[in-house]
């Protein structure tokens, strides 16, 4: 079973 | 006051048309050099970034920093209005309101005018880390294209492997099980070759929906090159000729 990753989890809100 | 104009009106409209499924509402960037935009899917899954330098274009001015906000929606219909042989200019006043686009066929004197109206957007903008990516795949655009089409109807989710030797796509579903593999292959056919770049192999998993959606642009370029790290989103980048680039970052599957 695998999840989506959000984008949010590797990069900073700049 | 911005103005630029681009003699190959044709590379806008298929940027346009390869960014509209995947993100709806865009900030541009304008600035002195250049015009870039970024903006991520509304699920956060998916990044658009462009790229686009002054130098493309055959007229360029940009007397500041400025921001458009745009539908990309209703931008993908206004370029509707574009044949595919136009010049396309673009043009906006400082606190502009709308952004006039212009479609110019010199060989038959048509021309056409829209002015998009501009929106607010309180869009969050990522900081993109500076990336060593260990494994970098240069590949056919319309060879990457037809693989992940295929491997989409077996299954939805996509294995991507890289090691020295090859470059592997693995699936795995209801139907069964398997793997498109290339290695690296410099031949003197330029559009065959597959270029394997990699210091450190990488196993990661990503939705080919979303692959699909970025292969939209491979009509922009002839070669796709996907940058892969470990710990990091995908990379699927398209150069645009003397123009710049247009990436596409994908966070992975993660498994439990």
């Amino acid at each position: 079973k695998t999840n989506q990753a959000r984008l949010d989890c590797f990069f900073k809100a700049g | 006051m911005f103005e630029a104009k681009l003699t190959e009106g044709l590379i806008l409209k298929k940027i346009v048309e390869s960014i509209k499924d995947i993100v709806t509402d865009v900030n541009i960037d304008i600035s002195p050099s250049g015009i870039s935009l970024q903006a991520m899917d509304s699920s956060h899954v998916a990044l658009v970034s462009l790229n686009l330098s002054m130098d493309g274009f055959e007229h360029y001015r940009a007397d500041t920093n400025m921001v458009l906000g745009v539908s990309i929606a209703n931008l993908a219909k206004v370029m509707k209005l574009a044949d595919n042989n136009d010049q396309i200019t673009l043009q906006a006043d400082q606190e502009a309101t709308h952004l006039k686009i212009i479609f110019e066929n010199p060989k038959t004197e048509r021309t056409t005018e829209f002015n998009l109206n501009l929106i607010t957007i309180d869009s969050e903008h990522l900081a993109i880390p500076e990336t060593e990516y260990s494994s970098v795949v240069t590949i056919n655009s319309g060879e990457f294209s037809k693989i992940c089409k295929e491997l989409f109807s077996l299954s939805e989710t996509v294995q991507i492997t890289t090691n020295t030797d090859y470059v592997q796509f693995s699936v795995e579903g209801e139907v069964g099980s398997g793997q498109v593999r290339l290695g690296h292959n410099d031949s003197e056919k330029k559009e065959d070759q597959t270029i394997l770049e990699v210091s450190e192999s990488v196993q990661q998993q990503f939705a080919i929906r979303y692959l699909n959606m970025f292969n939209k642009a491979s009509t922009l370029s002839s070669f796709t090159r996907l940058c892969l790290h470990q710990e990091q989103p995908l990379v699927v980048e398209f150069k645009i000729d003397n123009l710049g680039v247009l990436k596409y970052f994908l966070a992975p599957k993660i498994s439990d």
